[in-house]
């Protein structure tokens, strides 16, 4: 509700989408990580947004305590907050960037890129 | 697929997604505010653009960010010898002018970032070898490219041959340094690592001018100086902030005994 008044939508109504990958497009150069990291400037890096509410989707793949959690949040809202749309798979991407001793690097850095959201 | 963008972008992109990237408390911000008047780190852009980095390592990336997005494993290629991360350490030797002919060199690299987190599996020294002008009149044959201690001046089982009529080009020389490498790296294991490269033509020990041969060292940009180049394994999922804080770290070290930007720092920590 609150996150529905925010953008001024009207209460009650259920505005928010199901948990669902959302775009997120990172700029290393807009974080002023530019100064270390040589390759990439930017990359899709994706996020988790949307509800976790009754009924679970199996796409969703949710834990038994997810389902078990959003049951209690369906049947009393304010005993119980619904599960959590999180990333549930990722996957790493390459970076080049110099290290404190001024030595070029390459890493394969792991869970940069989110693959698949659900509700935990 | 994409190709890696290497070059930097000419400007910044704004209002690509509904959230801008400083929302939200755990907005990594405050790293780069640290970052950005850290002493020793300020001016990081003319750092940066003093550190060129050579084409074998733009290659690697370029070859293994490609996989990535064909949703291939990085660690299946031969030549990465299931590493993820990999190092490349610029030679910091010099040739003594005063040496003529030049018949050994020393290659000295600075190995005390590595981590001892991380499980080395490889290394190997890339030279370049530039024919010099007088090509067509330098002897051809095979020779042997040997590497030696530098304290000792015992052979390290490093050596490669080749063949000179067939390298009027500027090709790098590569030799696996691995054997030594790992021989040398003890937990206790010297900052400093220097080897010392002779030639010697083929079924001889007689040992050659390197300068005739295309290892003159004199005037070369700094993507053309040797590197050694390490393979490792991270033994563990590393974060992004393990940089950071390296790189906090060797800015605070850095700083020497500057106090009063250590009490700034302080000051802004205390406002974090």
């Amino acid at each position: 509700t609150a996150l529905s008044s925010r953008h001024g939508k009207r209460h009650g109504k259920k505005s928010k989408s199901r948990c669902s990958r959302k775009a997120l497009h990172v700029n290393f150069k807009e974080l002023g990580w530019d100064d270390w990291i040589i390759a990439p400037l930017d990359y899709e890096a994706y996020h988790c947004e949307g509800m976790c509410d009754f009924p679970l989707r199996s796409h969703l793949e949710p834990t038994n305590h997810a389902i078990i959690q959003t049951l209690m949040n369906s049947m009393d809202p304010n005993s119980t907050p619904p599960s959590c749309c999180v990333p549930t798979k990722l996957s790493p991407i390459s970076i080049l960037y110099i290290d404190s001793g001024n030595n070029v690097v390459y890493k394969q850095y792991e869970d940069m890129v989110v693959e698949q959201c659900g509700c935990r | 697929t994409r190709s890696a963008a290497i070059v930097p972008s000419s400007g910044p992109k704004r209002n690509r997604g509904s959230r801008s990237p400083h929302d939200g408390q755990r907005s990594p911000k405050f790293l780069k505010d640290v970052f950005a008047s850290s002493p020793g780190l300020s001016g990081r852009d003319d750092f940066k653009n003093s550190v060129v980095p050579h084409d074998y390592m733009l290659s690697i990336y370029r070859t293994y960010s490609a996989a990535e997005k064909l949703g291939l494993n990085a660690s299946f290629f031969r030549s990465s010898k299931s590493a993820n991360t990999i190092t490349s350490f610029v030679d910091r030797g010099k040739d003594e002018l005063s040496h003529s002919p030049l018949r050994k060199q020393k290659y000295v690299f600075d190995v005390s970032t590595l981590s001892d987190k991380e499980e080395l599996v490889g290394a190997e020294l890339r030279i370049l070898r530039k024919p010099p002008e007088d090509a067509m009149s330098s002897p051809s044959g095979l020779y042997n490219i040997e590497l030696v201690s530098c304290a000792s001046d015992r052979s390290l089982g490093s050596s490669v041959s080749v063949g000179l009529r067939d390298a009027r080009n500027p090709a790098w020389e590569v030799l696996d340094v691995w054997d030594m490498f790992k021989s040398r790296l003890s937990p206790t294991h010297s900052s400093q690592l220097c080897v010392e490269l002779k030639v010697t033509v083929s079924q001889s020990d007689a040992e050659k001018d390197l300068r005739s041969l295309g290892f003159d060292r004199g005037g070369r940009a700094q993507r053309e100086k040797a590197i050694l180049v390490v393979y490792a394994r991270s033994r563990k999922r590393e974060n992004l902030f393990n940089e950071m804080r390296g790189k906090i770290k060797s800015a605070r070290g850095s700083r020497g005994s500057e106090q009063d930007t250590g009490m700034q720092f302080k000051a802004r920590r205390r406002r974090r």
